[in-house]
């Protein structure tokens, strides 16, 4: 389908950003819908250094795979010590079975192994999927894929946004913002925030 | 689905993510909706590295008494962050073209007020008036009639949640010209068509909803209208 932004909703796409210190962003084509020849399918946001993390989720009951996975990681690891988070778009990897949460587990390890980091029981990558729900990953596309996806990291705004691009399914614009702000105990230091979304359509979030 | 990532190079301690994160979350990506379904993927991954901190900057610890100045200070800097991002979920509402605020004043709790909020917001009929761009306001009405907990009687005094005679409703134009009152406390308007056909005509739109007498809890809600458009994605979509 053509990616093109329409100008109504070209004004929301930025033209730069300020980005956190020691976060890298990229995007890769896996090739994960087969109607999708050409467009990045696949990001990873990560921290240079592992570092703090949390999550909120769906309260769906037929939760999905990456959800579970993410959850246990992060109960696993209380917080800390995470890489970043590994985002397929074109599949959402729910109600898949085990298998499904093998792949999700697999999405992980495979990020992981980019950073020497080879223990599948104790994982660093929280997972992100998005599309049809009831489809099966073709994972092998995604594992082989994520090496390169690795390779795409990098701090520029156009880095960001090619992140924020690969994320979306049925969205007309990649939603990316950042700013950076002050807290009071330390006027002279500049922080950085900066976050990205997807979502067009199925959205009633109940996130806890 | 809902998926997002917000990062930060701010210190943050482990134990205290997930309570900014759930205050955050819940005054932003809870309060928004497109068409009332709840994924089985929504997902908000947050990062914390602390690479900006000074040396001898204290990770912020979100406590339960916490009045530190910088947990305040982050809070609100989160709160307002995943406000604007939640916000362009909603901008981006299949066949959307309207972008509406729905805020309900109640003096009984938040709660009332957003259970009241999410009924209108996930009104067909509703969406469809403002996308049809009809100043529809007994459709709105209806909507907090019917809402979870005011209809039933059972644990909660659901006369004293609404009271129809305490009721109001108004649409607040977004270039900040005058509210158009459509129904005070109970009683119907005389609408001014010409200037109701002025505001629905804008993209932004804010319904106003006043269920009080006393000071108000408010809650806010964001959603967008409903066309043919969605339903031509939808009916298209292919598994």
């Amino acid at each position: 389908a053509d990616r093109a932004i329409p100008a109504a909703k070209q004004k929301y796409v930025p033209a730069s950003g300020t980005y956190p210190k020691g976060f890298l962003a990229g995007s890769a084509f896996a090739g994960v819908k087969a109607s999708n020849t050409k467009y990045d399918d696949l990001a990873l946001i990560v921290s240079e250094k592992p570092c703090v993390a949390g999550a909120v989720f769906t309260q769906n009951v037929f939760k999905a795979a990456p959800v579970k996975v993410s959850q246990g990681i992060l109960a696993e690891k209380k917080g800390s010590d995470i890489r970043g988070v590994v985002v397929n778009s074109g599949c959402a990897n729910a109600v898949t079975g085990g298998l499904g949460n093998d792949h999700a587990r697999a999405m992980a390890a495979a990020t992981d192994r980019c950073f020497g980091h080879d223990n599948p029981e104790s994982l660093r990558t929280l997972v992100m999927s998005t599309g049809v729900i009831g489809q099966r990953l073709p994972i092998d596309k995604i594992t082989s894929a994520i090496p390169k996806l690795h390779e795409s990291l990098g701090s520029t705004h156009e880095h960001w946004l090619a992140a924020a691009q690969a994320i979306c399914t049925t969205d007309t614009f990649p939603k990316l913002i950042s700013r950076t702000f002050t807290l009071p105990s330390h006027p002279e230091t500049t922080y950085s925030i900066a976050g990205m979304t997807k979502g067009a359509g199925m959205i009633h979030p109940n996130m806890a | 689905t809902l998926l997002a990532t917000v990062c930060t190079d701010v210190a943050i301690d482990p134990q205290s993510v997930h309570k900014f994160l759930t205050s955050g979350t819940n005054k932003s990506f809870n309060c928004i909706s497109i068409d009332g379904d709840t994924s089985t993927n929504d997902t908000l991954t947050f990062f914390a590295n602390g690479a900006a901190a000074p040396a001898d900057f204290q990770p912020l610890i979100h406590g339960k008494q916490s009045k530190n100045a910088d947990v305040i200070a982050f809070q609100a800097v989160l709160d307002d962050f995943l406000t604007e991002l939640a916000q362009l979920v909603v901008r981006d509402g299949e066949g959307a073209t309207k972008f509406v605020t729905i805020r309900v004043r109640s003096d009984i709790n938040y709660k009332a007020a957003k259970r009241a909020a999410v009924s209108v917001a996930c009104s067909s009929l509703v969406k469809t008036a403002l996308y049809g761009k009809d100043a529809n306001w007994g459709r709105i009405l209806c909507a907090v009639g019917y809402a979870p907990g005011i209809m039933s009687s059972t644990t909660i005094n659901a006369d004293r949640l609404v009271e129809p005679s305490r009721t109001s409703v108004s649409f607040i134009p977004s270039d900040g010209s005058e509210e158009l009152r459509l129904l005070v406390r109970g009683e119907p308007q005389e609408v001014d068509e010409v200037r109701a056909k002025q505001i629905l005509e804008m993209e932004d739109l804010e319904i106003l909803v006043r269920l009080e007498d006393g000071p108000p809890e408010e809650a806010v809600f964001w959603t967008c209208d409903f066309s043919h458009e969605y339903v031509t994605i939808n009916g298209d979509y292919r598994t």
